[in-house]
């Protein structure tokens, strides 16, 4: 079984190393509650 | 060979000796808070006892280990060898005599990347002539530890633990850890450089011989540039570019524009990083073939460093540090999967015969004209009796196997409930865990999403690169995933995060982000596997074509965010613990997959 979540498009930065596993066609063992992204609206604010 | 490292070895006795310089540790701790003071990334308020334990605990640091795995005392004669894993890189000793007392003074220098894996894994193997040699015992050593020893003793003696019994001893193994000096490092790195070209071997560099060592380098300079770096490099004017000149050029060179763009043995492009891991890259490039390094290497994991010799004749050439990915994924016999917490490549545990149906059915034209003809109504036939089987009383004979052949991956430590409590197969499948078992990342911040189960996790920021990079089934979109009921266009162009589970993980799934429970959407469909195989198939439209739920919830801090729980295979049932209209939780039960259709 598999559970896909989308996200609607610029709403989140995923971690930078999930990006890379997958770009390398790696999955990554993860546990629940691990870190998976940060919300660029959030970020966005911070930005400011 | 010089290394530059603070280590000597003993003579006969088990356990070397090493030379105890008085200031070693507090050079080497020196030097490094200065290395990370250059590097721009230190807070510039002096060392600090406090800032250099936050210099040790944190990940930015490159350098060198040196291991030596040295012998071990196990508790039956056998023939021995160990295996010492850091990230994506397994090395192993040869195999020893028959003994109880394996001595195998095998020594391996491993690269410290920054923000790289640190904890290094080893492990014991007895051998088999034929068959794959039995893992008998492992520990783990934090490197970064051994930067904040304060003892001049390199070595000890750790316990090597049962991996199927945890907290059981079944061995001793003594190591030895040194963390190079990274201004040794510097040093022997200039002197390997400059020997390189240093033909009449005065141990300096003429124009011609540093021409040559900037070309070796991959720079392609200018014959003028390349004068005046030269001159540059030449501080006392003598006509020669001696080791501690060339030095310092690296040194300033480098940051400003590098002079060293990929490295003259493997080709590997540098410079994408900084100064310090290129040069500890070359510096363990250069160590290559020169004899210092008696451990034998290339392997991925641990398992492909122990299989026998019967098994490495027939798979041998699927492995290497580039084959990771795709490929292995779908056609080689084992999947590899990269652990987050380790930073260590796992193999899958899949049974060899299940890899072949499952290759036959899912990635030929052949296979998918007889999943055509109904095989998806077999499959659905297969699961809903599978359900019933495991929700009998009976079926409950089957947890102690499971837990057995899954000995190294279910940790009953985190199970709410004992196994006597479990009356089916399927009470077990969807355990609990105990509340504390799994920490939910920064829980009072809603602006940072969570992992939604224990899983293989892809992620890739649209659409084409999970196309690209992932899901090959011809027919896949988001449209099709989705629904149209739910599908619109900013999801269309949208952020794709796939959670995998394996038949040993805990089955129960938690919400991602906080928020509120917009709606449910049931589609049905077949249950084809959800294994990589499939995924990865042109044939195969797993996603889009499989029994679903599509839940949405709507979040402040992320929008709408659609969560699929896909069925599969034997496990096609899924059960919520919300209902639409709630107020939820990032890292609360969402519900759980079952054994059913």
């Amino acid at each position: 079984s598999t559970v896909v979540c989308v996200f609607e498009k610029d709403a989140i930065d995923i971690d930078e190393d999930l990006l890379l596993n997958s770009a390398r066609s790696l999955e990554t063992l993860v546990s629940v509650g691990m870190q998976l992204g940060v919300s660029r609206k959030k970020r966005a604010v911070n930005d400011l | 060979m010089g290394h530059g490292s603070s280590k000597s070895n003993g003579s006969d006795s088990s356990v070397p000796t090493f030379d105890s310089k008085p200031s070693r540790v507090s050079r080497l701790r020196h030097s490094l808070h200065l290395h990370r003071h250059r590097s721009g990334s230190g807070n510039g308020r002096g060392s600090s006892s406090f800032s250099q334990q936050k210099l040790l605990a944190s990940d930015d640091f490159a350098g060198i280990a040196l291991i030596t795995l040295i012998g071990a005392e196990m508790k039956f004669k056998d023939k021995w060898f160990a295996c010492v894993t850091l990230g994506e890189r397994t090395f192993r000793t040869a195999t020893s005599d028959h003994t109880d007392k394996p001595l195998w003074k095998s020594e391996k220098k491993l690269l410290l990347e920054r923000k790289g894996p640190h904890i290094a894994r080893i492990s014991v193997f007895e051998t088999n002539i034929l068959s794959k040699n039995n893992l008998v015992g492992y520990c783990e050593i934090d490197l970064f530890q051994v930067l904040d020893r304060d003892s001049d003793s390199d070595s000890e003696v750790l316990d090597l633990l049962d991996p199927s019994l945890p907290n059981t001893v079944v061995g001793k193994i003594s190591v030895s850890c040194t963390i190079e000096d990274p201004v040794d490092t510097e040093k022997s790195f200039a002197r390997r450089i400059l020997s390189i070209v240093d033909y009449n071997q005065d141990g300096m560099l003429s124009l011609s011989e540093f021409s040559d060592l900037i070309d070796a380098f991959g720079n392609q300079v200018a014959a003028s540039k390349k004068e005046e770096l030269f001159k540059a490099a030449d501080q006392n004017g003598d006509g020669n570019v001696s080791m501690d000149e060339l030095a310092i050029l690296l040194a300033i060179q480098q940051e400003k524009e590098p002079l060293v763009n990929s490295c003259p043995v493997c080709g590997e492009i540098l410079g994408k990083y900084d100064r310090l891991n290129d040069m500890v890259h070359l510096t363990l490039c250069f160590d290559e073939g020169t004899g210092n390094q008696v451990m034998t290497g290339g392997f991925l994991t641990e398992k492909q460093a122990s299989y026998g010799w019967i098994f490495k004749m027939s798979e041998w050439t699927h492995f290497s540090s580039y084959d990771v990915g795709l490929n292995a994924g779908s056609s080689a016999s084992h999947i590899l999967v990269f652990d987050r917490k380790t930073k260590r490549l796992v193999e899958e545990l899949i049974d060899g015969k299940i890899v072949l149906s499952m290759r036959a059915i899912y990635q030929s034209k052949i296979g998918l004209s007889i999943i055509d003809t109904g095989a998806k109504d077999l499959l659905q036939s297969i699961s809903e009796k599978q359900g019933r089987r495991m929700n009998s009383v009976e079926s409950a004979e089957e947890i102690p196997k499971f837990i057995e052949f899954f000995k190294d991956q279910i940790n009953m430590a985190d199970v709410k409930y004992t196994i006597d409590q479990f009356k089916t197969f399927n009470e077990f499948f969807v355990r609990e865990l105990k509340p504390d078992a799994r920490p939910i990342a920064y829980k009072e911040r809603d602006d940072i999403a969570v992992c939604a189960a224990d899983s293989r996790l892809m992620a890739f920021k649209s659409i084409e690169d999970s196309l690209r990079f992932w899901i090959k089934g011809r027919k896949f979109s988001i449209q099709g995933l989705l629904g149209n009921d739910v599908c619109s266009t900013t999801f269309v162009n949208g952020t794709l995060v796939i959670f995998r589970l394996a038949p040993q993980d805990y089955h129960r799934f938690h919400f991602p982000v906080s928020g509120t429970i917009e709606r449910f959407v049931a589609i049905p469909g077949c249950l084809y596997t959800v294994n990589p195989i499939a995924v990865n198939s042109k044939y195969c439209n797993v996603f889009t074509e499989n029994k679903r739920v599509v839940s949405v919830i709507s979040t402040e801090e992320f929008g709408k965010v659609v969560f699929i729980a896909i069925g599969a295979t034997m496990v096609g049932s899924i059960t919520f613990l919300k209902k639409e209209g709630d107020l939820v939780q990032k890292g609360e039960e969402f519900g759980y997959f079952s054994f059913g259709g």
